[in-house]
């Protein structure tokens, strides 16, 4: 599903270069449920932004199910997002104008999945908050009402961005319950953030970043 | 530290009451390390943002340091916050424009503490990108400058909303480890909430929520 080739992100501040991500070497097939793990700081969610096709590689090569995004322009890189990739993302980003319900019907609308709203939105526990607004949920809520929205899509990439963060261990297994359904029942390809070592166990295959590189990729307990 | 008698909280959403907080009973000493858990939406950061005069109690009584809580206006609540609170929020609420030193030297000038703003910053970890803005800098560092941020008052009571929820486990035991030595060393008081459950057990006191209430108080392992 996803090659990396020495794949570097520079942000300059000023006169000093900061390398989120130093020459990442990765090769991930699709339908599996990855993991990736690591220190604050490790350039985590700057892996997901590029295979999300959020952001853009400084160097290298990020193909996707075969395309390459590191050659795609603005609005190439917004029709891959729209038709492939669910994004949770680790701030949540929902519309703090619309309810819950409303914030995972923007997206099913999208993909012509009206009805499926309302299925997710009560499959991650939230149906008596429907017509919350984000500013009337908890953050836990917020959070699973960012999965719904990703999920609702039936993307064929999920990127999740420490998903369960804001969970209790109970709502995150059944989250994780949730996502680990998709991936077997529909093919779904997942690459999940998480600082739990717990769950990070739980995926088919374990890649560990530290300071902007790969250090390491593993088999989970999943197999 | 506090005292909660029969304490309420309630939304109005149309016709319907949301009832976060349902006749909540707690006395807690001073200077202790109090832990707060349960599911998402169970009301914790309701009852932090009540402890720390975010909001008031729809009915009942809050005392903190003997002072009446749900008796205050917005003026006496806004300076109790001032002299005695520091806040780490769930959502860390940083000024985005400006970087994460100055995020955290505005609240140190505020209580004339100006120098303990770099040394803070460096005790979380984060000298290294201290002029990194809030978008340039990853989640876990966000949550840690809302640490400094806090702690750089030195407050009498740190509420501290799942401070180590965006963090890995080295750098979320090193974060409490800071919190543990304020507590001990100046006699803070910590209102820590964590869905952790390993954390959760190294406070003095760990008090459970479930749908609003409290079900339980209990001695964590620390003592
Ligand atoms: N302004 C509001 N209006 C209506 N309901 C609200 C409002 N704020 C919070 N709630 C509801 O009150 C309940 C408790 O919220 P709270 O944020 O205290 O939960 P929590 O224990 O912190 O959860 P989490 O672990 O998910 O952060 C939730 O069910 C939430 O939907
Ligand atoms: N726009 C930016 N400009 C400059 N530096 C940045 C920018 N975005 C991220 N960084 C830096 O890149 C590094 C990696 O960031 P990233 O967000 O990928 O980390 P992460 O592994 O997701 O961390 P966390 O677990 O704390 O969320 C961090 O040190 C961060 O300060
Ligand atoms: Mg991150
Ligand atoms: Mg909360």
């Amino acid at each position: 599903a996803l090659v990396a080739r020495d794949v570097w992100k520079q942000y300059l501040l000023g006169d000093v270069t900061v390398n989120a991500l130093r020459g990442v070497n990765l090769q991930l097939p699709a339908g599996r449920f990855v993991v990736l793990v690591g220190p604050s700081g490790s350039g985590k969610t700057t892996m997901l932004n590029l295979a999300g096709g959020l952001d853009v590689p400084t160097k290298g090569e990020l193909l996707v199910f075969g395309r390459r995004l590191n050659d795609m322009n603005e609005a190439q890189l917004t029709e891959y997002r729209r038709r492939e990739v669910g994004f949770v993302f680790q701030m949540f980003n929902l519309v703090p104008t619309l309810t819950a319900l409303e914030n995972v019907r923007l997206v099913a609308q999208l993909v012509g999945n009206d009805d499926l709203a309302a299925d997710t939105l009560a499959a991650v526990g939230l149906a008596h908050v429907a017509d919350h607004l984000p500013s009337q949920l908890s953050g836990g809520e917020q959070q699973r009402v960012a999965i719904a929205r990703a999920l609702v899509k039936q993307p064929r990439l999920l990127l999740a961005d420490e998903p369960t963060g804001a969970l209790d261990v109970e709502t995150g297994l059944e989250v994780l319950g949730l996502l680990w359904h998709e991936t077997r029942k529909r093919g779904m390809t997942v690459m999940m953030v998480t600082h739990n070592t717990i769950l990070a166990r739980l995926g088919d295959i374990v890649v560990r970043l530290r300071s902007g590189q790969v250090i390491e990729v593993a088999p989970g307990e999943a197999v």
